[in-house]
């Protein structure tokens, strides 16, 4: 099993 | 300046090991309101998320917004030296260039004091969304650690199941599959959004990382929504809140 993402795409970088 | 003393320094040594295996080194972002910490793991599929709040502290002080960027491993030395029952006080000018720690006993016999260095640091920071969590469940710290780490005797990654009567963790490895259910009417949990059930996958190295944390709380609460990073919290008493995110994994 593999990671579906990593926290980039889950949070915006402010 | 900035001024923050905790009368029980253990709580801050104890926070600082829980989180030393997963971040190196961080921003803390020292405010008039608080003290905050945010880092991703070096891999970025986990997110350490920390607030302790000034009412917390016996004394507190902070006149100006700092950033102060620290090595966590360094800070994890330099925390050894502060015993049981020795309170904390964390100070700096206003353009640091090291952290003032200082420990003393309660009979204030004894007292350390240590400058750790400060680094500047490019640091992301990821903005996380006010989330609906359609799962949510806050059972005690000490089991979900116990659980965490034998099933990962058994597997490297577990899968996540909260519905209105139940919580179950699920494995699949090598050697076998099985499931731990807990009741949501007995005492250990109890889920607060009866509503839906939502399945995901995490790692559990990752779960056993955050688990360090257990004994800063008797409680952890699990919270979850499809395709979104799955919430690992833990109160500090009365001082603020230790969360960790944490990307769930896709099963093949």
């Amino acid at each position: 099993s593999k990671y579906q993402a990593t926290m980039e795409r889950y949070y915006k970088t402010i | 300046m900035f001024e923050a003393k905790l009368t029980d320094g253990t709580i801050f040594k104890k926070i600082i090991e829980a989180i030393k295996d997963l971040v190196t080194d961080v921003n803390i972002d020292a405010t008039p309101t608080g003290l905050s910490l945010q880092a991703m793991d070096s891999s970025h599929v986990a997110l350490v998320n920390l607030h302790l709040g000034m009412e917390g502290f016996e004394r507190y002080r902070c006149d100006r917004n700092l950033t102060l960027g620290i090595s966590i491993t360094n800070l994890a030395k330099v925390m050894k030296l502060v015993n049981q029952n020795d309170s904390i006080t964390l100070k700096c000018e206003d353009e640091p260039t090291y952290l003032t720690i200082v420990c003393q006993n309660q009979k204030h016999d004894r007292t350390t004091q240590f400058n750790v260095n400060l680094i500047t640091l490019d640091s992301e920071h990821l903005g996380i969304p006010e989330t609906e969590y359609t799962s949510e469940i806050t059972m005690n710290s000490g089991e979900f650690s116990k659980l965490c780490k034998e099933l990962y005797a058994l597997s490297e990654t577990v899968e996540f199941e909260i519905s209105t009567t139940f919580v179950k963790f699920a494995v699949e490895g090598e050697i076998g599959s099985g499931s731990i259910k807990i009741q949501t009417s007995a005492d250990e949990a109890e889920t607060s959004r009866p509503e839906d059930t939502v399945k995901l996958s995490f790692a559990l190295r990752y779960l056993n990382l955050f688990n360090k944390a257990y004994s800063l709380s008797n409680q952890v609460k699990l919270s979850m929504a499809a395709e979104t990073p799955l919430v690992v919290e833990y109160e500090v008493e009365s001082l603020g809140t230790l969360k960790y995110y944490l990307a769930p994994k896709i099963t093949d």
